[in-house]
């Protein structure tokens, strides 16, 4: 029995906070994304103009599809495109004010969703792996 | 308030099932398996040996990794390598009589598991997708 009350809890107190979060600039060659997103093992990060102002979402799939030509993988794609011109802006995000109630909503289809300020500026971001210790924590402790 | 019993739901209940499951063979090329993983869009999928027994999981980084030579992106790797030769076998799985309560508990760390039977046949996955489905249909319907 829990009365786990999501609506309750904001975001803010478990984000991954902004100076933790891998990301990468509009500007950047793909072969840099490229290089961000090996080192550090994720699969996709948040984009950010030199305001840091949120942009979209960059994933290894996206740059990977951007080497595929016709006929091969041609690498010099690598370098010639940007960030800006594979990554997604068209995903939803959550506000610093939100609660776990619209995080987990949004999580349902998304691995993660960038919290922003009033500014568009990224503060954070929630993860899946951060709503499952919630719901495991209600649960088990 | 909810009496959410997860140690009473099997994970087979809600499983995406096996013939809905994009996996490679060990055998394939890494070429093959990064197209499949391209076409499909996941990251991630198992890796069967030829009686569908479950032996890991390989990633489109495994793959993207096995292509960085010295100094450049080596694409020949692709025709070099086999799956078996970069995928991850020592990842946890979840039984077919196993409930939500194990689920959950693996998929904080994993954005899947595969759900083997007792010869280690794979019959689907639980994702953390379907879990989450499962904790707002609890705390929202
Ligand atoms: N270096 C690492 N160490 C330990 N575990 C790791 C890891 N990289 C990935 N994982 C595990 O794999 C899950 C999926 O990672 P993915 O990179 O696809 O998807 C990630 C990634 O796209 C993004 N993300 C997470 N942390 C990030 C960070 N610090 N900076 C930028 N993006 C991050 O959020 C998504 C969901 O992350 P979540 O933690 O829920 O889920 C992660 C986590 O459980
Ligand atoms: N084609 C698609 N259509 C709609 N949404 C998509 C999608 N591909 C990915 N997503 C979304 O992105 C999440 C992460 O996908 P990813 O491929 O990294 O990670 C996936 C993938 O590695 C694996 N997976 C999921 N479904 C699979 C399937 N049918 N066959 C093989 N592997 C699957 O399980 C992981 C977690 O999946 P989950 O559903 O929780 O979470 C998925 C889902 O919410």
């Amino acid at each position: 029995l829990t009365n786990f009350d999501l609506s309750s809890i904001p975001v803010k107190r478990d984000m991954i906070e902004a100076e933790k979060v891998a990301h990468v600039q509009l500007q950047n060659p793909l072969e840099h994304a490229l290089l961000v997103l090996t080192k550090t093992g994720y699969n996709a990060v948040p984009v950010l103009d030199l305001n840091g102002r949120f942009c979209g979402i960059i994933s290894k799939s996206d740059i990977v599809e951007a080497m595929f030509g016709i006929e091969q993988i041609e690498v010099d794609k690598l370098y010639e495109n940007t960030v800006e011109d594979v990554m997604h802006s068209d995903v939803p995000t959550v506000s610093e004010h939100d609660t776990l109630e619209k995080a987990l909503h949004v999580l349902i289809d998304h691995s993660f969703a960038c919290v922003l300020n009033q500014d568009d500026e990224m503060i954070g971001i929630y993860t899946r792996r951060e709503i499952l210790k919630q719901f495991r924590n209600e649960f088990y402790e």
